[in-house]
Parts: C-alpha cells; sequence; structure tokens
C-alpha cells in the first residue's frame, strides 16, 4: 500500500461522507443523479464479488463493506426516504445510464484479461465506473446553482481517480507491477471526463465565486 | 502471489 493508493481511497471515502453529508443533514438530494448513484453500486457489486472468496486485509474488506453499503444506502435514501425522494431532481436527472452499462457490458466482453466470470464482472466495473459520472456531470450542467457540498462531492470523486493513477504509476516504477492496460486506460478516461468541471471547479474557488458550469 | 496482488485494489 503506497501513499498514492491511501490517499485516494481516503479521498474516495471522503466524497462519500460529503454526499451523506449533504444527504442527511440538508434532508435533500438536489442536484444528486440518482442514476450515477445506481451504476455505483452496479460497479460495486460487480467488482467485489470476491469480497467472500479472497481476502487480502482487514483494510481491503472493510473498505469494500464501506462502499457497498454507503452506496446502497444513499440510493436507499434517494429512491425510498420519504423526505428526501421529494427533492429528487427526477426532470433533470435525464441521462440515459442503461446505455452505459449495455456499452460497457458489450465492452467486457470484447475486451478482458481472461474469459471468465469473475474477471469480465470485474472488467465491466471499470469500464462502468469511468463513465458512471457522466449523468452527474450532465445533471450539474443543467443546475442553475450548484450547492458547495455537491461540487465538494465531484471533485473528491473526480480526484480519487486521479491519485490512482499516480499508485499505478508508483506501482509500475517501484514495484515492478505489470502494466496494465484495462484498469490504467479506464482510469485514464475517467479522470479525464472531469477535466471541465475540474477546470471550473478550480477556478470558482480561486475568485471565490459560486460553481457554474457552461450549459 | 500475483492473484494477491492483482486484485488487492479497490
Amino acid at each position: 500500500m503506497n501513499l498514492f493508493r491511501l490517499l485516494g481511497d481516503m479521498t474516495h471515502l471522503l466524497s462519500i461522507v460529503v454526499l451523506l453529508l449533504k444527504i442527511r443533514t440538508v434532508k435533500s438530494c438536489a442536484g444528486i443523479s440518482l442514476k450515477t448513484q445506481e451504476l455505483y453500486v452496479i460497479v460495486f457489486l460487480t467488482r467485489y464479488l470476491d469480497l467472500f472468496t479472497k481476502y487480502y486485509s482487514v483494510y481491503n474488506t472493510a473498505m469494500k463493506l464501506v462502499f457497498l453499503g454507503t452506496s446502497i444506502g444513499i440510493v436507499w435514501y434517494m429512491r425510498y426516504h420519504k423526505v428526501v425522494k421529494q427533492t429528487y431532481s427526477k426532470d433533470e436527472d435525464t441521462f440515459k445510464h442503461y446505455f452505459l452499462i449495455l456499452l460497457s457490458i458489450i465492452l467486457a466482453l470484447l475486451i478482458h484479461r481472461a474469459f471468465d466470470v469473475i474477471e469480465v464482472l470485474w472488467t465491466f466495473s471499470l469500464y462502468l465506473e469511468a463513465v458512471a459520472i457522466l449523468p452527474q456531470l450532465v445533471l450539474l450542467q443543467k443546475s442553475r446553482n450548484i450547492d458547495t457540498l455537491t461540487g465538494d462531492y465531484v471533485f473528491l470523486l473526480g480526484a480519487y481517480r486521479a491519485l490512482y493513477i499516480l499508485n499505478w504509476v508508483y506501482r509500475f516504477l517501484m514495484e515492478n507491477h505489470k502494466f496494465r492496460w484495462i484498469p490504467w486506460i479506464s482510469g485514464l478516461v475517467q479522470t479525464a471526463l472531469y477535466a471541465d468541471f475540474f477546470y471550473y471547479y478550480i477556478k470558482s474557488w480561486k475568485n471565490r465565486e459560486k460553481l457554474k458550469l457552461p450549459a | 502471489a500475483k492473484v494477491k496482488k492483482e486484485k488487492d485494489e479497490l
């Protein structure tokens, strides 16, 4: 475990804490895409299939349970909590996310390291995670004013995979970890999708003004 | 060992 990896996981965890904080304290999920949250549940379910068959460390198992539990909890809040579900921006969260699932399945069936169920589903989870943020980014562009916690949530979510890329570079250079096309390309695409969000987020932070994405 | 290293990430 290197520093980049730990920072990446902590940033990812922090993004989820910020989102839960927003939903629980403000009792609102305005500006949050339920579709992106649902895609994350699928990502974790298909990536952590080895949760009960392979043991790496307490940390690894604990984090998998936390990510699974919180992502399912967030979807539950947004779908079924009597107060929160009223605040869901249903009319604006219009991205056709089933299309992303289909694309990822097809790509995982075409490009994978081994053709077995676990490996193909793991590969699917990497492809799906790379594009899972799209419904959320589209929703942000439609939102007139993005509240601070939502902006922070998306920023942290983008930052975590950027830190993972540094972790892969470190492992490749220092631990002579083998070159991994699939996670690395997926991670690069994932981080690249945040590029313009990062630009506007940092600009709004520097100019101390409200975050606004161009429509 | 290889498998262990391979999928030890989240």
